[in-house]
């Protein structure tokens, strides 16, 4: 089994596929069960277009169950009942409770096999000015390499998906049910349905974690909290108490996440990159047909009033992405109302480009 | 084998989890 890594949906995948979870059906149906979770709160809100964005709204803790019990599942384990699950106080560290084989879960994730990339807050934050967007792999990389159970992937894995206010809760609950107010969702609607407690659930799994030397620097691979202080960060118990959400979203410091130049990058974003790629293809053959069905969507508008865009940007030493139509469209149904088809079609798209990618190089 | 590393870009991954049916079958994943 390859050395696996992932940042935000990609550290789902790569822990999925290192716990054994089938991609289909059951890595499919922990997409889908999120996209329907959002797609019922989005039609009361007053925003009907919006799934990932509509403000407020958590995809986290929409994944977080699904996600957790397939991970569960794939391993033998059992999971808490529904009215344990319902508990808000339930304590899901208790890992003696999923009844997992240790040796089973050291089998599957051997320490340094799996790599999911985390972005710490304070580091991202502290530089002035802010480290541009295109860089690659700034200071603010961390990353997780060894686990103790299932709660530090699940972890990891959810706090590296987290982006303040796009998939998580903005500032904390008291700011995002005002927002939800202000949509006309209810407080206590979004409570029994969403909860919003996956990210402070993650942030404290994170902070042992941290504390135990499993959060590791980008740069030197060192424990995190070692680095910082041979670097001569001062972290107060306060700081430690407040901060819940050291870590956001891995993509924020490294999109394209790697262990060397060998590493083939999975990305659903077409474009040039220096290592081996599975990527949608520049050009998709059916583009050109399509573009006039979907007069009202954001790659209509690209074409419309920006006739010239350039075919690629570069984004950082190791890839230039496509400023093409079919990545206008992906990014479009990624962030609005994404439905069960059009998400079949994602993955048969992810399928047919790796055939594609196995058969040019004669790996079938 | 080579190490596989799965991108951000997009929180609904449906593509990553094609790719990620296609290596399995082929025997590229556990």
């Amino acid at each position: 089994v390859p050395l696996l890594t992932g940042v935000s949906a990609g550290s789902m995948i790569a822990a999925a596929t290192a716990a054994g979870v089938a991609p289909e059906p059951d890595g499919m149906d922990v997409v889908l069960t999120a996209a329907r979770r959002t797609r019922e709160l989005s039609k009361k809100s007053l925003l009907p277009t919006f799934d990932a964005l509509t403000p407020g709204y958590s995809l986290i803790d929409a994944v977080e169950g699904t996600f957790r019990e397939a991970i569960v599942k794939s391993l033998g384990g059992t999971l808490p009942s529904q009215s344990q699950q319902q508990n808000r106080d339930y304590d899901y560290t208790l890992e003696s409770l999923y009844d997992i084989d240790p040796q089973l879960f050291q089998r599957r994730f051997p320490m340094g096999s799996l790599r999911i990339g985390l972005t710490d807050k304070r580091a991202l934050l502290s530089t002035f000015p802010p480290p541009s967007p295109l860089s690659s792999l700034p200071t603010a990389y961390r990353y997780v390499d060894s686990y103790r159970n299932v709660e530090d992937v699940v972890a990891a894995c959810m706090l590296s998906s987290y982006i303040p206010g796009v998939t998580g809760p903005l500032l904390g609950d008291n700011i995002s049910d005002k927002l939800l107010e202000a949509f006309n969702i209810g407080g206590s609607e979004k409570d029994e349905e969403a909860g919003n407690d996956a990210m402070k659930r993650a942030g404290r799994q994170l902070r042992e974690m941290t504390r135990l030397g499993l959060v590791k620097d980008g740069k030197t691979g060192l424990p995190s909290a070692q680095s910082e202080t041979e670097t001569g960060i001062e972290r107060s118990s306060q700081d430690e108490e407040d901060d819940s959400t050291q870590y956001w979203d891995g993509g924020i410091a490294d999109v394209f996440p790697t262990f060397d130049d060998n590493t083939i990058i999975v990305s659903p974003i077409s474009g040039m990159y220096s290592n081996p790629t599975i990527c949608p293809s520049m050009q998709q053959p059916n583009e050109v047909e399509n573009q006039s069905l979907d007069n009202s969507s954001v790659s209509y508008l690209l074409r419309s009033y920006v006739p010239s865009l350039p075919a690629t940007f570069r984004h950082c030493p190791k890839s230039s992405l496509g400023l093409n139509m079919g990545n206008a469209r992906a990014v479009k149904d990624m962030i609005l109302s994404s439905d069960d088809e059009q998400l079949y079609q994602r993955f048969k798209e992810g399928y047919d480009d790796t055939t594609r990618f196995l058969n040019e190089r004669g790996l079938t | 084998l080579p190490s596989i590393g799965f991108s951000g870009a997009g929180f609904l991954g449906c593509y990553h989890v094609g790719v990620s049916a296609c290596l399995q079958r082929h025997g590229w994943l556990g």
